[in-house]
C-alpha cells in the first residue's frame, strides 16, 4: 500500500 | 525515470512555458480561462506540499518549484497585469462544481487518511478535470488561437505520456497506483476531442475553429 511519502512523480 | 515519464514532464513544462510566453508576448490573456488556471494553481499547491516533508531528487524538487511558481505567475498575469484583456464574459464555468466533488471523493477514496495524502489525492482528481473551464471557453467562443492550441496539445500530451509511463512501470517495476491511473485516463480522455481537432486542423496550418 502506498503512503504520502512514496509519490515520486510530478 | 523512463523515456515516457521524462517526455511527459518536458511536455508539461513546455505547456506551462508556452502559456506564459503567449500571454507575455501578446500582452494579452484573451482566450485563456483564468478559472482553469486557478484550478491548476490549486492542484500544484495541494500536491507539492511534500516539498517540505519528502525529498525525492533535485530534479523532482526543481520541477515542483517551477510548476508552482509558473502557476502563480500565470494567475498574476491574468488577474493583475493583463486583466483588461481577460475574457471574463466567456469564462463562466462554475469551478465549485469541480472542486466540491473532487474534495469529497478525495476524502472517501484515498490511499491513506492523512492530511498530505488526502491533499495529494484531491490534486490528482482535480487535475483530471481542471482543463474543463478552458475547453468550455474554447467551445463558447468557437475558436482558439494557434498558440493556445499548442498549449492545450502539450498539456494534454503530458498525461497521455504518463499513461505509457505507468504501463512501463507496471511491467518493469511492479509499480501500480490505481488513483493516478484512473484519474490519468479520465484526464486524457477529456482531451481526445481537442486532439482530433488539433491533428486535423492546426497541424495542417489552419486555425482551430469548432465545427458550427
Amino acid at each position: 500500500d502506498k503512503t504520502g511519502d512514496e509519490h515520486d512523480e510530478l | 525515470m523512463n523515456i515516457f515519464r521524462l517526455t511527459g514532464d518536458l511536455s508539461h513544462l513546455l505547456a506551462i512555458l508556452i502559456l506564459l510566453w503567449k500571454i507575455w508576448k501578446t500582452r494579452s490573456c484573451s482566450g485563456i480561462s483564468g478559472r482553469s488556471q486557478i484550478l491548476f494553481a490549486t492542484v500544484y499547491t495541494a500536491r507539492y506540499l511534500d516539498l517540505f516533508t519528502n525529498f525525492v531528487s533535485v530534479y523532482n524538487s526543481v520541477m515542483k518549484i517551477i510548476f508552482i511558481a509558473a502557476a502563480f505567475a500565470t494567475l498574476y498575469l491574468i488577474y493583475v497585469k493583463f486583466k483588461a484583456t481577460y475574457d471574463r464574459n466567456h469564462d463562466t464555468f462554475r469551478i465549485e462544481f469541480l472542486l466540491a466533488p473532487c474534495a469529497l471523493l478525495a476524502l472517501i477514496l484515498n490511499h491513506e487518511f492523512t492530511i498530505l495524502e488526502v491533499l495529494w489525492t484531491f490534486s490528482i482528481y482535480l487535475e483530471s478535470v481542471a482543463i474543463l473551464p478552458q475547453l468550455f471557453l474554447v467551445s463558447k467562443t468557437g475558436e482558439a488561437e494557434t498558440i493556445t492550441s499548442h498549449y492545450l496539445f502539450a498539456l494534454g500530451s503530458y498525461r497521455a505520456l504518463y499513461l505509457l509511463n505507468w504501463i512501463y512501470r507496471y511491467y518493469f517495476e511492479g509499480f501500480f497506483d490505481l488513483i493516478a491511473i484512473v484519474a490519468g485516463i479520465v484526464q486524457t480522455v477529456l482531451y481526445c476531442d481537442f486532439f482530433y481537432l488539433y491533428i486535423t486542423r492546426v497541424i495542417k496550418g489552419r486555425a482551430l475553429k469548432l465545427p458550427a
